[in-house]
């Protein structure tokens, strides 16, 4: 799997 | 972005610069947890090696930097430049807990089993608890300076800030991330004693002392 794409938050 | 999230991030800005600027103008960083600097730049470092492997906006990159970078700098100036000045003998909370505990929570219950999100899982745990070491501090010497506690209060709203921010995501995009819910709450409710205590001493112009 990827970085789930919904980690935009810091 | 949304205004809670955006003046959020702006709050977790000003509190490094609320920060750097304490220890620059009192030439001290007592009172200060090494212990809770040291954890936020490995909180920083693991959760944003996505720098490497996912693009969001210049602001999201740039941010990233700017906080390893920061937090990188804050224990240096504590480690090496102001080591003198460091409170070693009230800065005991036992930091190497909150990271196992992190560890041990990453593991358990990672956001999938990528290694970047075990360290993304981890990251978040962490950072929920990585104030401690700097609450403890401050119960224990029984006050803390004003600039010390705007910072700790500083980071605390920047949290509070988040949860309104996940409300108003949830109803205008669906989004749900329950990792960083969960961790995000406990992070805010570490602060609430906190808050009070701030929001009737030192907004009213009273030294920041504990009862």
């Amino acid at each position: 799997s990827t970085v789930s794409p919904t980690h935009d938050e810091l | 972005m949304n205004i809670f999230r955006l003046v959020a991030d702006l709050l977790h800005l000003a509190s490094i610069f609320i920060l750097l600027l304490k220890i620059q103008q009192t030439k001290s960083c007592a009172g200060v947890s090494l212990k809770t600097q040291a954890l936020y730049f490995v909180v920083f470092v693991t959760r944003y090696l996505d720098l490497f492997t996912h693009f969001y906006s210049v602001y999201n990159s740039l941010m990233k930097l700017f906080f390893i970078a920061s937090s990188a700098y804050i224990v240096y100036l504590m480690w090496k430049p102001y080591r003198p000045t460091y409170s070693a003998s009230t800065d005991t909370f036992r930091a190497e807990f909150l990271i196992v505990g992190a560890a041990l929570l990453g593991l358990a219950f990672p956001d999938s089993w990528h290694i970047l999100d075990i360290l993304w899982s981890f990251s978040i745990y962490l950072e929920a608890v990585a104030i401690l070491p700097q609450l403890f501090q401050m119960t224990r010497t029984g006050e803390a300076e004003t600039i010390t506690s705007h910072y700790v209060f500083a980071l605390g709203a920047y949290r509070a800030l988040y949860l309104m921010n996940w409300i108003y995501r949830y109803y205008t995009e669906g989004y749900m991330d329950v990792i960083a819910w969960v961790a995000g709450a406990v992070q805010t409710i570490l602060y609430a004693d906190f808050f009070y205590i701030y929001l009737t001493r030192v907004m009213r112009g009273r030294l920041f002392s504990l009862p």
